[in-house]
């Protein structure tokens, strides 16, 4: 059986809120390191691989795989009962057909308990390949999300290049053109507004912002955002959790003229 | 013009 109990439910709140625009349906793949999760968007464009590990939650236990397939719009109804302080617990048998959660208040006053029906869904895992990335771009994810958004006014595509100058991020549309440079930034007061550029060797390569707005929705997660560029290579946007838990994103790139 | 490429291109199913 499955029984993981979380501080705050905000985490779980969060996590659905940051992937269910790009995925409705998907499996909770729970063993005995944590509860990961790796699905496709509907176009086949974007990937996003979650996993919480086991040291996320406490207590944890979960005996054997169990696969819970969620509908996660399902799910979010359900945690909108939830306080974003409240411990949360989710439970479920070996071969589940319900997933179990229940929401207690800090004070312990308040006990809800919810009933979510599961779904068979027969999903593909892809192997993710190991990658040195030609660069390597931290950043706060509040930066990311304004990038994001002023640049999807412009246009529907960046490209995102990074050299030794540092990292740009340009479009061009119907109404002209637009280009934000970053360069490395150290604070050692607030870590969390650090801009940190690796870079080995250059990258320029072209995504549909309207993923990369998809993905700025985990921004609440953490408060810096990772981006790894290699040429002719998806995108990878993390956002990492306490204890090594992460939220990654994958992104295809656009090709060719 | 860029064409969108799909990520099964890139990661192969297991």
């Amino acid at each position: 059986m499955l029984e993981a109990r979380l501080e705050q439910a905000a985490l779980l709140k969060k996590v659905v809120d940051a992937i269910k625009e790009l995925v409705q349906e998907c499996n909770f793949d729970c063993n005995d390191s944590g509860i990961g999760l790796q699905a496709m968007d509907n176009s086949h464009v974007a990937l996003v691989s979650m996993f919480l590990k086991s040291e996320s939650f406490s207590p944890f236990r979960c005996d054997r795989n169990i696969a819970l397939g969620i509908n996660l719009n399902a799910l979010q109804k359900v945690l909108r009962a939830a306080q974003n302080e409240d411990i949360l617990t989710l439970k479920a048998e070996d071969a589940p057909d319900v997933v179990n959660l229940v929401f207690e208040n800090a004070t312990a006053d308040r006990i809800s308990e919810y009933d979510l029906k599961l779904m068979d869904i027969d999903q593909e895992h892809l192997g993710i390949p190991d990658t040195d990335y030609a660069a390597q771009i931290s950043m706060p994810s509040s930066e990311f999300q304004r990038i994001t958004r002023d640049l999807s006014a412009i246009s529907e595509s960046v490209t995102i290049e990074c050299n030794k100058e540092g990292v740009s991020f340009a479009c061009e549309g119907d109404i002209g053109k637009g280009n934000i440079k970053l360069r490395q930034y150290t604070n050692v007061d607030k870590p969390a507004e650090n801009v940190e550029v690796n870079m080995t060797e250059p990258v320029a390569l072209t995504f549909a912002l309207k993923y990369l707005g998809n993905f700025c929705k985990a921004s609440g997660l953490s408060e810096q955002v990772r981006l790894c560029l290699s040429n002719e290579v998806p995108l990878m946007v993390e956002y990492a959790l306490a204890n090594n838990s992460y939220i990654r994103f994958y992104l295809a790139p656009k090709i060719g003229d | 013009d860029r064409s969108q490429k799909s990520i099964l291109g890139f990661f192969q199913k297991k």
